[in-house]
C-alpha cells in the first residue's frame, strides 16, 4: 500500500 | 490542485446545496432518505476529524466545515423541523447492513492501524454505499421528484469527476490511493443506472420513474 500523506482531498 | 478536482468538489457542494434547498423551500423532505442522511453526516464526522491535527489549507478546511455544517443541518430539517413529511415507510434500508461490514472492512484493510486512519479508511468506505438507502427509497416507490434526482446527479458527477482527478494526479504527480481508488470507482459504479435514467428522461423533461 502506498506511503501514509496527509489527506489533500476531501 | 487540478480542474477535475476543483469541479468534483463544487459538484459535490452543489449537490448538498440542491437537498438543503429542496427541503427548506417544499417545506417537505419527501422522497429523501434520511438513512442516506445520516451515513454522510458520519462520513464527514469520521473523516474530518483531521481539522484539529492537519491544516492543508483555508480552502480545504473551509469545505471540510461547510460540508460538515451542511450535512448537520439536512440530518435535522429531515429528523426535527419537518420530521412529518418524512417519507419513514420508504426508507426502510438498514443501516447496520452498511455500518457494521464497513466497520469491519476498515479494520482490516487500512493505511496505517491508527485510530485516525482507520476512521478515515472507515469515512471512505462508508460514502462508497451511503447511497445505498437513497436509490433503495426510489426502487421501493419507483419514482424520484425532479429535484431529488438532480441532486443525486450532482452527487454522482462529483464522484465521477474525482477519478478523472486521480487519474490525472497519478500521471502528473505519481499520487494515488488505492482504498480512495477502489471505493472511488464502487461508489461510481452505483451511480451507473440512475445516470441511464436521467439521461433519458430527466433530461428530456419527464419525471424519473423506474420501468415495471
Amino acid at each position: 500500500l502506498p506511503i501514509l500523506k496527509p489527506k489533500d482531498e476531501l | 490542485m487540478n480542474i477535475f478536482r476543483l469541479l468534483g468538489d463544487l459538484s459535490h457542494l452543489l449537490a448538498i446545496i440542491i437537498l438543503l434547498l429542496k427541503i427548506w423551500r417544499t417545506r417537505s423532505c419527501a422522497g429523501v432518505s434520511g438513512k442516506s442522511q445520516i451515513l454522510f453526516a458520519l462520513v464527514f464526522t469520521t473523516r474530518y476529524l483531521d481539522l484539529f491535527t492537519n491544516f492543508i489549507s483555508m480552502y480545504n478546511s473551509a469545505m471540510k466545515l461547510i460540508y460538515l455544517v451542511c450535512s448537520y443541518a439536512t440530518v435535522f430539517l429531515m429528523y426535527f423541523k419537518f420530521k412529518a413529511t418524512y417519507d419513514s415507510n420508504h426508507d426502510t434500508f438498514r443501516m447496520e447492513f452498511l455500518v457494521v461490514p464497513v466497520g469491519g472492512l476498515a479494520f482490516l484493510v487500512n493505511h496505517d492501524f491508527t485510530p485516525l486512519e482507520i476512521l478515515w479508511t472507515f469515512s471512505i468506505y462508508l460514502e462508497a454505499v451511503a447511497i445505498l438507502p437513497q436509490l433503495f427509497m426510489i426502487s421501493k416507490t419507483g419514482e424520484a421528484e425532479t429535484i431529488t434526482s438532480h441532486y443525486l446527479f450532482a452527487l454522482g458527477s462529483y464522484r465521477a469527476l474525482y477519478i478523472v482527478n486521480w487519474v490525472f494526479r497519478f500521471y502528473t504527480e505519481g499520487f494515488f490511493d488505492l482504498i480512495a481508488i477502489v471505493a472511488g470507482c464502487v461508489q461510481t459504479i452505483l451511480y451507473c443506472d440512475f445516470f441511464y435514467l436521467y439521461i433519458t428522461k430527466v433530461l428530456k423533461g419527464k419525471q424519473l420513474t423506474l420501468p415495471a
